[in-house]
């Protein structure tokens, strides 16, 4: 899944 | 990191200090509500539990850390401090937590992106957030004092969300992997709950005028 690397957001 | 984003995220420090520098100056809490306040600190706390497991980068971690910090410390200013504390409206910041926290709590268990606990209050911090603001805007709605300082407050957090979505757009298009709907959605929300206070806030601006609410 690629939601993991949204996380680099405030 | 594109430049919608690092003005989001200025913007969003920016209100922050403003906050503080506010209460700090002034030495008072007047208009602002700790209803708000208890909700962006529950808010920082549950999506930035990832500082224990997850490392993005330096600058990441540093603004998680000042968030957190400085969450608790406006909250620390308005329930403690001698001076401060005799400030804030009890009386008409009366919104109750669990009519955002409940249904925020509920749909994230609903509407995630992976049934884990992490995954759950990371999701959860994002729906809090997109109402967090409501109880200010109520007790703004209810005073209408609106000094300078709060008007320019709520106005960064606002401008905090739509620079925010600039860099979704931004990122939508150069990355393509870059899908989140369900972010998208809160941070819409979020936005559009602004709308009606930034109307009022550049009519007054532009009448040269204090910000004065119908």
């Amino acid at each position: 899944e690629d939601f993991i690397d949204l996380k680099d957001e405030l | 990191m594109n430049l919608f984003r690092l003005a989001g995220d200025m913007s969003h420090l920016f209100s922050i200090v403003l906050i503080l520098l506010k209460i700090y100056t002034s030495k008072s809490c007047a208009g602002l509500s700790m209803k708000t306040q208890e909700l962006y600190t529950l808010v920082f706390v549950t999506r930035y539990l990832d500082l224990f497991y997850s490392y993005v980068s330096l600058y990441n971690t540093v603004m998680k850390l000042i968030f957190l910090a400085s969450s608790f410390g406006i909250l620390w200013y308005m329930r403690y401090h001698k001076q401060v504390k005799q400030t804030y409206d009890r009386e008409q910041d009366t919104f109750r937590h669990y009519i955002l926290v409940v249904p925020c709590a509920v749909l994230a268990l609903i509407v995630n992106n992976e049934l884990s606990v992490t995954e759950v209050l990371w999701t959860f911090s994002i729906y809090l957030e997109a109402v967090a603001i409501l109880p200010q805007l109520v007790l703004l709605q209810r005073t209408k004092n609106v000094d300078n300082l709060t008007g320019q407050y709520i106005f960064f957090l606002g401008a905090y969300r739509a620079l925010y979505i600039l860099n979704w757009i931004y990122r939508y298009w150069t990355e393509p992997k870059y899908r989140q709907y369900l972010v998208w959605a809160a941070g819409l929300v979020q936005t559009g709950l602004y709308a009606d206070f930034f109307y009022y806030y550049l009519k007054s601006w532009q009448a040269g005028e204090k910000l004065r609410l119908p």
